[in-house]
């Protein structure tokens, strides 16, 4: 059986919120590693591989691995019922025809309790190959979800550069174009805001802007984000939170 | 016109 407790229940809402517009149906694999969960969209454009790590939760026990199909939109909802300073317990038996949602407030006098029907679903699970990127771009990572944001304004993509200078986003499209440049400043005052960049060889990309203003809803998990590219691989953006991380993995766009 | 690819050619079916 499961049995994983969370002391800050926000951090699950904010994982749905940053995955369910994506994929609408997943499996959470259960192990005693964590809690893991990888699906692509339905266009195989897109892949998110979420892990929330056995030592984010107190306690954390799971017997046996488990898949528990859950219906995102659905979790998403019940998780709304769940106040921002909740205690989170999610429990599932082996037979996992349910998942069971515990939400203690701090004070410890309202528990609310809900179960979600799980389903059966038949997920392939992709070999994600290990790459050594050419570009990998830390950064701000609300600032990349500004220039994904302003940039949709002129263009469905972006094309998007990456030198030791710098890396640049650039858009075009019918009413003009446009272009943020982010300098590599590793030295400056709040570390939080630096765009670091590691560069093997300088890329260039194209990427769609609505998959990365979707991935962007997972800004609120964490401050900075990082893009590691190569030519005609897929895009990796990673999300990095204290126990685990949600990756989203980006098809590019080619030719002319 | 540039083309979307899939993640299909990119990532193996295990």
């Amino acid at each position: 059986m499961l049995e994983a407790r969370l002391q800050t229940g926000a951090l699950l809402k904010k994982v749905l919120e940053a995955i369910k517009e994506l994929i609408t149906d997943a499996n959470f694999d259960c192990s005693d590693n964590g809690i893991a969960l990888q699906a692509m969209d339905n266009s195989h454009v897109a892949l998110v591989a979420l892990l929330l790590r056995h030592d984010g939760f107190e306690p954390y026990r799971c017997d046996r691995s488990l898949a528990l199909g859950v219906n995102l939109v659905s979790l998403s909802k019940v998780l709304r019922c769940a106040g921002n300073d909740d205690i989170i317990t999610l429990k599932a038996d082996d037979t996992a025809d349910v998942l069971s949602l515990t939400f203690e407030n701090t004070d410890n006098d309202r528990i609310s309790e809900y179960e979600l029907k799980l389903m059966d679903i038949d997920s392939e699970h992709l070999g994600i190959p290990d790459t050594t990127y050419e570009a990998v771009v830390q950064m701000s990572s609300a600032e990349f979800a500004r220039i994904c944001k302003d940039l949709q304004v002129l263009s469905d993509s972006v094309q998007i550069d990456v030198t030791k200078e710098g890396v640049k986003f650039g858009a075009k499209g019918e009413l003009g174009s446009g272009a943020v440049t982010l300098k590599q400043n590793g030295n400056v005052d709040k570390e939080e805001e630096a765009t670091l960049i590691e560069l093997q060889q300088n890329v260039s990309l194209n990427f769609s802007l609505k998959y990365l203003v979707n991935f962007t809803k997972a800004t609120p998990l964490a401050s900075r984000v990082s893009l590691s590219m190569s030519s005609e691989v897929p895009l990796l953006v990673e999300y990095k939170m204290e126990a685990g991380y949600i990756r989203y993995y980006l098809a590019p766009k080619i030719g002319e | 016109q540039q083309t979307q690819t899939t993640l299909d050619s990119f990532f193996d079916s295990t």
